[in-house]
């Protein structure tokens, strides 16, 4: 399985609808601080599911939404989707026939979100579901953001036995 | 859950052993499972201090890269996203990393998030995030020129 | 006491908003004493961001120099001496870094440890540090291609 | 007043006998990673009278001293010097007549350390004195660590005002 393509509309400073295309091996996301860069790492995070705000630098769940700059009024909601390529069957389960999976999930400014797997409405609980087993998720070490690595190695050994206790 | 712990605690340790070497180009190192935790040994090639705090900024980054692949492979997932974990890295290890990533990568794919040039030039595919509007991303698909041009951009 | 404290708050602020704003070539800094402490905002020339953990990694690296420095100028010696605060920078933010020491090195000195070629350009000397024996540390003062191939030695 | 020189002997990674000398505006410390770099800063704090180990990484006094390589052997002491132009007159009281200053520390692997000023041997307490109103100091913003800075915005506000009422 490999990851096709995000499209992100709305979410954090992407206020016009972006899409980025994927190599099945090694990308680089590059470009100047604050261009961006971590947003599209939590985009991937949010629409896995993540529903800590918190985790995502932000005080409240619609803090991720465009929220406006000098010259931009802010949105009233936002949407990140996800395309995989499964024609591997890596993802099992009732979808294990699909040669192409795409997750989305859409917030509106009240906060609540809806997901959706290949076009159909679902809930966060089946998105989770659909990468269960394949290490992926929201809270997986497949997702290493910005000062995790350091902060694992310098936190202490309770903080890691907890971790590793977790990954197991 | 202890042993399925000790599993998974046996293939952690082995696997940072591992990289650790592969990133340091030698040394040692260890997990140690104690009674108040799980504690990291690690010595650079050559150097002898096994008190991990006297490591410099660079190298206790270099053994944070290798313990979260460690980590990363006792569930190994067909994706892995890295954002900046290489931003305290000299030309050296950078090059140690960017090549365990390409070896990774026949079973990975990598997304990795990075203004380090060396680490730019092991990816097939380069995304440029650009802010040419204060506050407004977007991004465009570019080579290593264009790479350092944006990097540029902006500046003067 | 008190009187003490709200005579140095009120330099350190002015300083932080003043050195924030050449940093960042605009936008709008302040800090405000609430009954829980001190709370920094910044916002970007441009952006409206008012949350300070939504900047990005670069973003806080810069807000807290622009801090560090004013408070600095609280007690400015003669001498101020930096370890690397300048590794989250882009090209740009490091120019913008580079120019401020420059500034205030009319009245200060100025010893910066870094691993950016951007700020090493705004020194007058350098000094290698190299560690040819692994272990063991010694110095040489050297120019700015020197210290290129110093930072490129140990690769491959 | 200026800092012209730094003699660092048996300090962590210097085993051998090591001086910098500095001009009075902007010197570049550079090299690779773990080349010992930030213990050259330490290596100031140090002299300047820094009593905790912790804020030198170290987990008791002597482990400042060179503890050896696979091809070397501890050492016993350590120590290190700084030489400062005074001809401006910046440090004043007893030592405001004398145009060059140095101050020096030597520690030995059973922690006793012995400080001097200009050669002759003082108490760390005459060290701090002999810096005070300079604004120059082991704990000052003078020396800014690796990781300070980043550290001091993420602290969170009671943080950062036990850090200013400490400043003023
Ligand atoms: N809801 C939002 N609406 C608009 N802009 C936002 C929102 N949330 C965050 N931002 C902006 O996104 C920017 C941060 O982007 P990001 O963290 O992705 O930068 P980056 O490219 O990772 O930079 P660095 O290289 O410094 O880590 C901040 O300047 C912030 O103002
Ligand atoms: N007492 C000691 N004896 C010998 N070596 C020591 C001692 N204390 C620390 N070291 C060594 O010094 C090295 C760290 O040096 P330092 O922190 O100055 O590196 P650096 O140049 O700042 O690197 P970076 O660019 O990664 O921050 C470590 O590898 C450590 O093993
Ligand atoms: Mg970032
Ligand atoms: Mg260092």
């Amino acid at each position: 399985m490999n990851l096709r393509e995000i499209k992100i509309a709305g979410f954090k400073s992407f206020m016009t609808p972006t899409s980025l295309q994927f190599t099945p091996q090694v990308s680089a996301v590059v470009g100047p601080n604050g261009c961006g860069k971590s947003n599209v790492v939590e985009a991937i995070r949010w629409v896995l599911g993540e529903s800590s705000a918190k985790a995502l630098r932000a005080a409240r769940g619609p803090d991720v939404i465009f929220s406006g700059t000098d010259a931009h009024k802010p949105m009233g909601q936002c949407s990140v989707e996800l395309v995989f390529d499964n024609s591997d069957g890596t993802i099992g389960g009732g979808y294990a026939a699909y040669s192409e999976i795409s997750v989305r999930r859409q917030m509106t400014s009240d906060g609540a979100s809806v997901y959706a797997i290949n076009s159909r409405t679902a809930r966060r609980r089946d998105v989770q579901k659909v990468f269960r087993g394949t290490g992926l998720g929201a809270r997986s070490y497949s997702i290493i953001e910005q000062g995790l690595a350091a902060q694992l190695v310098t936190a202490g050994p309770e903080s890691l036995l907890e971790q590793i206790e977790e990954a197991a | 859950a202890r042993r399925r712990f000790d599993v998974a605690f046996a293939r952690i340790r082995q696997e940072f052993t591992a990289k650790f070497r592969l990133l340091f180009d030698g040394g040692e190192a260890d997990l140690v499972h104690q009674e108040n935790g799980v504690r990291i040994e690690a010595v650079p090639p050559g150097k002898n201090t096994r008190a991990l705090s006297l490591l410099s900024g660079g190298e206790k980054s270099l053994v944070a890269i290798a313990l979260v692949l460690a980590i990363f492979e006792l569930n190994p997932a067909p994706l892995c996203v890295m954002d900046e974990v290489d931003a305290a890295l000299d030309e050296s290890n950078s090059l140690n990393f960017s090549r365990l990533i390409v070896e990774m990568s026949r079973q990975v794919q990598f997304v990795l998030v990075t203004h380090n040039k060396v680490v730019m030039e092991a990816a097939e595919l380069l995304h440029g995030v650009t802010m040419r509007e204060p506050g407004v991303s977007r991004v465009v698909g570019i080579n290593l020129q264009q790479a350092d041009e944006l990097l540029q951009q902006q500046s003067g």
